[in-house]
């Protein structure tokens, strides 16, 4: 999550996920907003906190087996950079969703409960907690 | 090619190695592909789970379900969602040896690489640039095969026994006194298979990232704590070094009883070589002992083939473990250790090796023999030597010319193994496929085995490869650049 | 041929390939006509 250029790919993902629901004529621009915010934390909670294992053989005799992607990042080093990094970046998400959505209330408790499952399993104190 | 300057700090000679960033737009489109491929991976599974697709690949039978899994299921996602649709440019079944040329069985597939079929026919005389064959020792015919034909006849194929019982042969004897010489130490013994002479009996192991998984293997199987230093990067090793010593062992903060380094002399998925004058600077400071893997440099680099001890120009006695292989020079197979008398004693006694594999095959022991009496200029001829200078006059004329038709190339000048970056995972089963359609025969290497924008073409060089047959190969190499668009350098030779 | 490589469709069977042209077009046509309209 720290080799060159994953970062820029993430943004770029984002911004192409959001335009192409911005591009679906019956979408407005707050259900576009909450859609993006929504299927991206969906994806990353997948990926990140859902998926355990490695999708290769590791030679680490099965260790990785039972931790998530994001137990895994950085040998379990906490704080890193990337750590940081994919922890910010739902929250900018949701504070863009939440402006273009004019605080209207349906729209903030699905996006705020959307936040919450994604930065929740990010805690510190969660890392190997099941 | 080997003129060593006899001036200068640590290094006697210019030691230029490379390693070119990927370039930003070819990453980000690397990782659009594997994720295009891990999207389509999911559906396909998607597809199997739901038996709306047959599954090829094993997995736990209906009845099994309840016991332990035996398939991790997850864990070759990859395998069958990746590695299967280019997998026709791996695993490639030759019928001949692997020299300069090889001669390769044609097989086809009719489900998407799940099942391949032979034609019968033989792809002949295709340029070999995937082999470990550095001195071009692996042929069949001439003074090598002539010594090792008579000592089959006279010892059989095998010992089927290990070195501590009745495999103990007077050819395995003569090949550790040859090693010894050849090394310049005290002792040597020859191993089976390169796994076990990596098993270090050690306690604090500093080990260089990118080291060959059978270090890796060894160094576990010793129980030693192990600390990863960043490739061939001094910094770190230094402040491992330092904290080792400063700290001492976890919880305890006793003293090490021993701080072994290990490195590997080339790195074969890199193509760099060591800074050994660093290293073994490093090593006398913090008091701490050095195994060197020559796996790959034995025979390929040094004025006299003697690796990268004598190409740094440094005292073979500094390195306290010397390892490498008769594979990739030599033609033969396993390995040896050398190092101090009372080491090889003990290994001797106590390695896994000796007590549990079964020894050498004769015959490959006396290829070995004959190949590194070559070498050494035993054999009264200058083959040897004529090899070595032609490995490394090849090594520089492709490096160089593959750097200016605008490849990223990897590593260091000097080194025989030429990574050619090719990054986008389709591009992989391009490369190989485009390659071998105009003869060439090379191999690739994608993630897991590299980083995942560091895919790669991993060319072997060798003596055998006269300039015709490298010229024939680097303008193939240059259509297929341009064809596929793998020119990605943006580092351009200054005239 | 750059197309197929770069986006990996260079890699999978017809069936996958078709259905990934498809949703590429069609995602291409729907950003194309948003933002005509909207320009």
């Amino acid at each position: 999550m720290n080799s060159r250029g994953i970062w820029l790919s993430y943004v770029l993902g984002i911004g192409l996920l959001h335009i192409v629901l911005l591009s679906i004529p019956f979408f407005s621009v707050p259900v576009a907003w909450t859609l993006t915010n929504v299927i991206h934390n969906l994806g990353m909670y997948v990926f990140l906190h859902a998926v355990k294992g490695t999708p290769f053989e590791t030679p680490d005799q099965g260790k990785a087996r039972l931790l998530t992607h994001w137990e895994q990042l950085d040998y379990g080093v906490q704080f890193t950079s990337s750590r940081k990094f994919f922890t910010i970046s739902p929250i900018i998400l949701y504070f863009l969703a939440s402006f273009y959505t004019k605080y209207d209330s349906t729209h903030f408790i699905l996006n705020t409960a959307s936040l919450l499952s994604v930065l929740i399993p990010k805690l510190p104190q969660l890392h190997g907690v099941r | 090619n080997h003129h060593i300057a006899h001036n200068g700090a640590l290094y006697k000679r210019p030691f230029n190695e490379a390693f070119e960033e990927t370039p930003m737009l070819v990453a980000v489109l690397t990782y659009v592909g594997y994720g295009v491929l891990t999207l389509f991976g999911y559906l396909r599974d998607f597809l199997r789970y739901w038996k709306i697709e047959t599954c090829h690949n094993t997995t736990d039978r209906e009845e099994q379900l309840d016991f332990v899994p035996l398939y991790q299921d997850f864990e070759n996602f990859y395998t069958r969602n990746l590695y299967m649709r280019i997998r026709d440019s791996w695993n490639r079944p030759i019928c001949s040896v692997p020299g300069a040329r090889v001669d390769m069985m044609e097989r086809v597939s009719h489900d998407y690489n799940w099942t391949f079929k032979y034609t019968g026919k033989v792809i002949k005389d295709v340029i070999n640039l995937g082999s470990y064959n550095y001195l071009g020792y692996a042929q069949n015919n001439g003074p090598l095969r002539e010594s090792a034909a008579k000592v089959l006849a006279q010892y059989g194929a095998g010992s089927c026994s290990t070195r501590q019982e009745m495999g103990n042969l007077d050819k395995h004897e003569e090949l550790e006194r040859l090693v010894a010489r050849f090394l310049g130490v005290d002792h040597g013994t020859d191993m089976c298979n390169c796994m076990d002479e990596q098993s270090e009996n050690g306690c604090l192991i500093l080990s260089d990232e990118l080291n060959h998984a059978s270090l890796v293997l060894g160094a576990r199987l010793s129980g030693a704590t192990i600390r990863v230093f960043k490739h061939n990067n001094m910094q770190s090793l230094e402040k491992l070094l330092k904290d080792a010593i400063v700290y001492g062992q976890p919880r305890t903060h006793r003293p090490w009883k021993k701080i072994l380094i290990v490195v590997e002399a080339i790195y074969s998925m890199e193509g760099s070589i060591v800074r050994l004058p660093e290293v073994i600077a490093l090593k006398k400071k913090y008091k701490s002992y050095l195994y060197l893997d020559e796996a790959h440099s034995i025979g390929a680099v040094g004025p006299s083939g003697r690796g990268v001890v004598e190409y740094f120009g440094l005292n073979p006695q500094d390195v306290d473990i010397m390892m490498g292989t008769f594979t990739k020079s030599f033609g033969g197979a396993g390995g040896y250790i050398g190092g101090k008398k009372e080491l090889i004693d003990y290994l001797r006694v106590h390695s896994h090796s000796a007590v549990y594999a079964t020894s050498l095959s004769p015959p490959v022991v006396e290829q070995s023999i004959t190949a590194m009496k070559s070498v050494m200029g035993e054999d009264g001829t200058t083959i040897g030597k004529q090899r070595i200078q032609q490995l490394s006059e090849n090594t520089k004329y492709f490096r160089r010319r593959l750097k200016k038709m605008g490849f990223i190339i990897y590593g260091n000048e000097d080194s025989p193994i030429i990574p050619l970056m090719l990054y986008m995972p389709a591009k992989i089963g391009a490369f190989g496929r485009e390659m071998l359609k105009r003869h060439v025969a090379v191999v690739v290497v994608g993630f897991p085995a590299t980083p995942i924008i560091e895919s790669r073409a991993r060319i072997c060089l060798s003596a055998a490869h006269t300039r015709e047959i490298l010229d024939i190969a680097l303008k193939e190499l240059d259509e297929v650049g341009d064809l596929l668009q793998i020119k990605y350098s943006r580092h351009r030779l200054v005239p | 041929y750059q197309y197929l490589l770069i986006s990996c469709s260079y890699v999978l069977e017809p069936w996958e390939q078709s259905m990934f042209n498809t949703v590429i077009i069609t995602v291409v046509g729907m950003v194309v006509y948003t933002a005509y309209v909207f320009i």
